[in-house]
């Protein structure tokens, strides 16, 4: 039931009429926006299963992990994180070399902690979203604040994971920065 | 003296960005959102059609100022520090400087454009420097090589242009830059899609952000470029990546730089959330 070819043949069609460049009527691009919406929607089944994969130990027998993605963060909307208080966040490097990487997503809770793998508490920063996004025409999201911090060193084409809390802000203890 | 990160200046007056400090060199620089308005034909003839979806044909050739300032607010934090600016009711951007990434983000939002007015709105953002560049600058097209474009030129014949404008307009994958080669320094603006992009006088770099045609260009479409959503017209958002630097010395060239980031940006990390409420620390480690 999982077509990687949903997204291969929205991309093909999408190539062919050039689409993004409005050589196209208004309802053809909507229809486009809808095959694409659909494409994506299947190939996040095949890379939940295929983190579940790297996830697990080979004699593990886990439940499998949901792996859901936030299409609308770049207008920082984003309903799974902002309703929950507790949550992982995994990071995917599809790069053959290790990287850096900002993760931001919109929040509602005051303050979060944030800890790596190896149980050591991340540095995070809470930024306010600017207006002009907050009034972005059907934006549908209550959140005003960005939580923003650092994925470092991740391997190439692997992933690292970060548990993340809501907590009441005079929990937040400042983690010792590098020198 | 011994700063070594990025550095912005604001000209506190206009709110407009006066100068960028990168690898240890400083560029006067200003940067501002502007737009030609759409050319109305009759759609008779070729040299008398609308700009539309097909063609970019600006009625004047120098821009419109959409502000010559902006309101600003500044977030300083300990991973990130913000500029948000708004230049008018449809043009904002936050400027971003991430601790440990030498480059500048420029993350915009245009729209929705007004279309009440009788010309449509192409909204380019320009990057305005004092860097001597000879009439060149480079794209990226196709996805190629980077390759070299001379304003009012072509190399394979006579070039009599008629329209100073689009006519010096070149497509851009993900990267337009320019260099002054007396100073060896060079100024690259990274994009996160593919846009139209120019460098219409020495020292400047624009690229085409978001546009509105009002007439149909008679090529097909049969529909003006005025799309809706939600009741308004479009709004686009994206990024723009600044990066200065020297064009090469000892073992060191901002275009590896460049490569550096356009992977990063082009194939970026993927971010997936999943739920942890009945799951301890302990045993998510």
């Amino acid at each position: 039931q999982v077509d990687l070819n949903a997204l291969r043949q929205a991309m093909g069609v999408m190539q062919h009429h050039d689409a993004v460049t409005g050589t196209e009527k208004e309802h053809v691009a909507h229809d486009y926006a809808r095959i694409l919406t659909e494409g994506i929607k299947e190939c996040e089944i095949i890379t939940s299963a295929a983190l579940n994969k790297l996830i697990k130990n080979q004699s593990s027998e886990d439940v499998d992990i949901k792996f859901s993605s936030c299409p609308l963060a770049n207008v920082s909307s984003c309903s799974f994180t902002e309703n929950t208080e507790t949550f992982t966040v995994t990071v995917y490097n599809p790069l053959s070399r290790p990287v850096n990487h900002y993760v931001r997503f919109p929040i509602l809770g005051e303050a979060y902690r944030i800890t790596d793998d190896a149980g050591v508490q991340i540095e995070t920063q809470l930024v306010p979203i600017a207006s002009s996004v907050l009034s972005i025409p059907g934006r549908k999201s209550e959140a005003t604040m960005d939580l923003v911090f650092r994925a470092s060193e991740i391997p190439p084409l692997g992933f690292k994971s970060y548990y993340v809390e809501s907590v009441k802000k005079e929990e937040v203890t400042a983690p010792k920065m590098n020198e | 003296d011994d700063y070594t990160g990025v550095k912005l200046e604001i000209d506190q007056t206009t709110g407009l960005i006066a100068s960028v400090t990168m690898n240890n060199i400083t560029v006067s620089l200003t940067q501002q959102y502007l737009y030609y308005e759409g050319y109305i034909g009759n759609n008779e003839i070729f040299v008398n059609r609308s700009s539309g979806a097909y063609i970019f044909r600006p009625r004047n050739n120098e821009p419109i100022a959409a502000s010559n300032r902006a309101n600003y607010t500044i977030h300083r934090g300990n991973l990130v520090t913000e500029i948000h600016q708004k230049f008018n009711d449809w043009i904002s951007q936050v400027v971003r400087m991430y601790k440990e990434e030498n480059v500048i983000e420029f993350d915009w939002v245009v729209g929705p454009l007004p279309s009440e007015d009788t010309f449509g709105k192409e909204v380019i953002n320009r990057f305005q420097t004092d860097l001597s560049t000879n009439a060149t600058f480079y794209t990226d097209s196709n996805g190629r090589e980077i390759l070299k474009r001379v304003r009012n030129f072509r190399p394979t014949w006579k070039l009599d242009l008629e329209e100073p404008v689009s006519g010096n307009y070149y497509p851009v994958t993900s990267k337009i830059l320019m260099r002054d080669t007396v100073r060896n320094i060079e100024v690259a603006v990274l994009t996160d899609r593919a846009q139209g992009g120019s460098s219409l006088h020495d020292g400047e770099l624009e690229l085409m952000v978001h546009r509105n045609c009002l007439h149909d260009d008679a090529f097909g479409v049969g529909e003006a470029l005025n799309e809706k959503a939600f009741g308004a017209g479009l709004v686009a958002k994206g990024s723009h990546y600044l990066m200065v630097g020297n064009i090469s010395s000892d073992g060191y060239s901002l275009a590896a730089a460049e490569r550096d980031l356009a992977q990063r940006k082009l194939l970026q990390a993927w971010t997936f959330f999943s739920p942890a409420e009945k799951q301890s620390i302990e045993d998510y480690k």
